[in-house]
């Protein structure tokens, strides 16, 4: 695992979280139950622990958003960058974007949102690339069954470093 | 008939292809930037694991067309 340049980290536990815009490829529901699971991934194995906000400032904001979307790094359309976020830290750290040009999906094997918002997550929380084959950090895309999804070690490791494990 | 060569990159169209990943996914930082963009394929190829020779070869040539996050894969 890798994490960002001088390390940042969120400073708190308790981390608030704001879904500001949709995909019309799901179910709203579909959507909240997905980013819900995948930050998840990280409060199970962490002492962080995520409030969902329905308006005001929240630490992370997630957006769906096609091409050119107010932050200087367009989306590109179908295929290649499916998705971006934001290193912690004020304004726009923390923030989650998932191109809305790709086909979005809960279960199948179209871009699976799970999947890719808790990789996006990992970047709002601290952790850049890692270049280990099989992390969840690992820049590529490859389709697992969400259901069956549990974090990798090195991703474990990884978070943990930067927040401590889990306290019971 | 003879086989058409494939270009090496440094020409035309993949230079661009493999210019605009590396700008976008290993950007040069200053301590970097005399490299080469052979320099820059063979530091893409340690990443991912492939065989380093600094060529956009075939199994290089199939990362870049992978769905993938928009981050770049090495900081500063």
């Amino acid at each position: 695992y890798q994490t960002f340049p001088g390390t940042p980290r969120w400073k708190k536990t308790h981390l608030t979280y704001r879904i500001v815009s949709y995909t019309s490829d799901l179910p709203r529901k579909k959507v909240d139950d997905a980013i819900k699971r995948a930050l998840m991934v990280w409060s199970d194995v962490t002492p962080l622990r995520f409030q969902r906000v329905y308006t005001g400032q929240a630490d992370i904001v997630i957006g769906f958003a096609r091409r050119e979307h107010g932050d200087g790094y367009p989306f590109d359309g179908r295929g290649n960058t499916l998705a971006h976020a934001f290193a912690p830290g004020e304004g726009i750290g923390g923030d989650a974007h998932f191109d809305d040009d790709e086909k979005w999906s809960d279960i199948n094997q179209d871009v699976n949102l799970f999947l890719v918002a808790a990789h996006e997550f990992g970047h709002s929380l601290g952790l850049a690339h890692s270049n280990v084959r099989g992390a969840l950090m690992y820049p590529l895309y490859s389709y697992q069954n969400p259901q069956t999804f549990r974090l990798p070690a090195d991703d474990r490791r990884g978070i943990q470093k930067l927040y401590g494990k889990k306290t019971s | 008939f003879p086989v058409q060569l494939r270009p090496e990159p440094g020409t035309g169209r993949d230079l661009q292809k493999i210019k605009a990943y590396l700008d976008k996914f290993f950007p040069i930082f200053t301590k970097t930037q005399n490299l080469s963009i052979e320099e820059r394929i063979k530091e893409m190829q340690r990443f991912f694991h492939l065989t380093i020779t600094g060529k956009l070869d075939t199994e290089t040539e199939k990362i870049m067309t992978l769905p993938r996050c928009g981050l770049p894969d090495v900081a500063e």
